[in-house]
């Protein structure tokens, strides 16, 4: 379902090269629940995004359900992110003028949903996450666990195949993570893949799978027992 | 040297109100290293904030130093602010159009000081921090862990007696978040008063004192064996 091969990325920055993935490859198949671990900028998130198709590879190949990624031009690109995608962003990514509604409807919105059949599973996703009651706060008026879990809700909404979620427990309370933790691994008995970027061990430990991540290679690949 | 008596706040969201905080009073001595818990939505944030000369309380009274702070202006405030105070925010907000290290030189940019001298010590507080090497890149051009530690190498860099940090390892692995608390922890035994807000337990064991929050409210207050 997810296969990446030699993947490379290198940002520039001024006269600075970075090198955040220097030759990455690994094989995610279908609903498998993989958890990603590693120092901070290691590559985690570098790696999220491409898989997430928000950016493109310096090299190396990504093949997404047998459809070679490098091919596809930026609107097939985010046709596809929007059909099969869902992604939860480090730092949230909301839009500040819209309300925690607003925010978790815009996956529908871009798939050309209805506004009242819209408006009816944006307010399921934040019940699932437990914000109905914060739906019409900015998110300035949220808390950082709040903000975190609209993220969520908005990676849910449009029921995708594959869930990227780049440390969505981060800014929650013990509780609280092990709630959005039981959403996922519902999501998951239901046949979602789902990558998780996380620095906690008792996260990782919901997931079947880990990856370990050093200054942008995979060093590590394994197995958890009993997830 | 932080007091502050059945401190309240409202927050007006439309004809929504939400009581963030209802009536919490707390006495923090000096040179304390004080944890603070609590579920997501708690009041944490909120209370660093006011702590922090950020807001003011819709009711109570808080006395830092012996100065009442409702009797300040916001001028005489933001001055108290940048001379005693630093804070680490949640979501980091880092100027977005500035460096590294520009963002890191702006308390001492506010409190007068000369351009050589803030360049000199906005690089020894990111060294400190392990950023040096990424001191011209913007905060879209670095990790989440590593626009975290800018964010705290800014709130040190004008040698605060009161540091306020509010979940300052809620983006870094475990060994890095290990290497901040040390940092915080010299500080600390140097004459520092630190209040930090955390979920993860093994985090708070490094403070003296832990207090609970829940909806708004002190719900416990304890002293940490063997910090
Ligand atoms: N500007 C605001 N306007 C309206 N409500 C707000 C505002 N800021 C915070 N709130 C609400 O006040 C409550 C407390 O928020 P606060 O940010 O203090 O929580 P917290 O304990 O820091 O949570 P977390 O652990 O998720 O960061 C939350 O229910 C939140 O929705
Ligand atoms: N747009 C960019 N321009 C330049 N360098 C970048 C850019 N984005 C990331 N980097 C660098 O690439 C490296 C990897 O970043 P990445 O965000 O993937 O790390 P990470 O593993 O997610 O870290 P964290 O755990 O701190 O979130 C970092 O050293 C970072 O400074
Ligand atoms: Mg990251
Ligand atoms: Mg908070």
């Amino acid at each position: 379902m997810i296969r990446i091969n030699e993947a490379r990325k290198t940002y520039h920055t001024g006269t600075v090269e970075v090198k955040a993935l220097r030759g990455v490859s690994v094989h995610i198949r279908p609903n498998e629940f993989v958890a990603v671990m590693g120092p901070s900028g290691s590559g985690k998130s570098t790696l999220m995004n491409l898989l997430g198709l928000l950016d493109r590879f310096s090299s190396g190949t990504y093949v997404l359900d047998n459809v070679g990624v490098s091919e596809l031009s930026d609107n097939e690109l985010a046709g596809m992110r929007n059909q099969k995608i869902g992604f939860v962003f480090q730092t949230f990514n909301l839009l500040p003028k819209m309300t925690a509604l607003k925010n978790v409807e815009l996956p529908l919105l871009y798939a050309g949903v209805k506004p009242v059949e819209r408006k009816s599973r944006a307010m399921t996703a934040l019940q699932q996450v437990g914000l109905e009651d914060r739906m019409c706060h900015h998110p300035n008026e949220l808390s950082g666990g709040q903000n975190q879990r609209v993220a969520i809700a908005r990676a849910l909404v449009n029921d995708p195949a594959i869930i990227l979620a780049d440390e969505p427990t981060g800014a929650l309370d013990s509780r609280t993570g092990v709630e959005i933790m039981h959403i996922f691994q519902e999501l998951h008995r239901k046949g979602v893949t789902i990558v998780l970027v996380t620095h906690e061990q008792e996260i990782a430990a919901h997931a079947s799978r880990i990856l370990y991540f050093r200054d942008g290679l995979l060093v590590g690949d394994e197995i958890v027992e009993n997830p």
